[in-house]
């Protein structure tokens, strides 16, 4: 089973 | 004062079909150096940045930064009343309410005017840091779209395998298995027609196929798509914008839960 990720997991709110 | 002028409104139209299924609205930030727009789907699954550069412009003025918040449905609608061979000009006023879309026929005979109210949005900026990708891949738009629209019949996501011999686009699902593999062209006589593959470290990724086919709307703007990938990173998934620009899109992978 694959879960979705979003961009939060990678980029940071500048 | 903020103006800018197109001689081919169609570049514009094809911007708008390019981003109108994953973003509702998006601020759009107007400057010396040009348009740019960063807006993530509702879901922050996917990123749309988007830049085209002033001097790609027949004419533009912008005295001084604006941010434009905008309904894309709006607009789109808004850009489909533009003939194909008319000139667009987009004006605001430096402390806008308003933008005004402004076509005009090839032989000036035919003037239209669009007036779109701006809306007031909450900025959400992400700093996205350059990267060195592990695998740089460059193939015909037009075959991209074909494999993501094939693949996705098969499954919910597609899996981006690439390799030193190439890249391997597959998919599962309840019916079976489908899986297109793609060559390095040997001869690059014809680049509009190449793939070409640049490996520094194999990548193996999935992504999601209801963001990759909104991606794929981007094809009439760019005969060839380059996509950029790491292990565990968003893909970036670009399309230039003739010497305009580019929009470039970046989409979450699934991992194993």
């Amino acid at each position: 089973i694959t879960k979705q990720t979003t961009l939060m997991n990678f980029f940071k709110k500048s | 004062m903020f103006e800018a002028r197109l001689v081919q409104s169609a570049i514009l139209k094809k911007v708008l079909d390019a981003i109108k299924d994953l973003l509702t609205e998006a601020t759009f930030e107007c400057s010396d150096s040009g348009i740019q727009v960063q807006a993530m789907d509702n879901a922050h699954v996917s990123l749309v940045s988007l830049n085209l550069r002033s001097d790609g412009f027949d004419k533009y003025r912008c005295d001084r930064n604006l941010s434009m918040g905008m309904s894309i449905a709006c607009m789109s609608k808004i850009l489909r009343c533009a003939g194909s061979e008319d000139t667009v000009t987009l004006r605001a006023l430096d402390n806008p309410e308003n933008i005004v879309f402004i076509f005009e026929s090839p032989n000036k005979e035919k003037l239209a005017e669009y007036e779109m109210k701006l809306i007031n949005m909450d900025q959400e900026h992400l700093g996205i840091p350059e990267t060195s990708y592990s695998c740089i891949v460059k193939m015909p738009s037009q075959e991209f779209s074909r494999i993501c629209r094939d693949l996705s019949q098969f499954g919910e996501s597609i899996t981006f395998a690439c390799s030193k011999e190439g890249i391997k686009f597959s998919a599962s699902g309840d019916y079976g298995q489908a899986t297109i593999k793609l060559a390095q062209t040997a001869d690059a006589d014809n680049e509009e027609e190449a793939v070409s593959v640049n490996m520094q470290e194999p990548v193996k990724l999935t992504f999601s196929c209801r963001y990759l086919n909104c991606f794929i709307k981007a094809g009439p703007l760019c005969a060839q798509v380059q996509l950029s990938m790491s292990n565990d990173v968003p893909l970036v998934c670009e399309y230039k914008i003739g010497d305009i620009g580019h929009i470039r899109y970046y989409l979450a992978p699934k991992i194993d839960d």
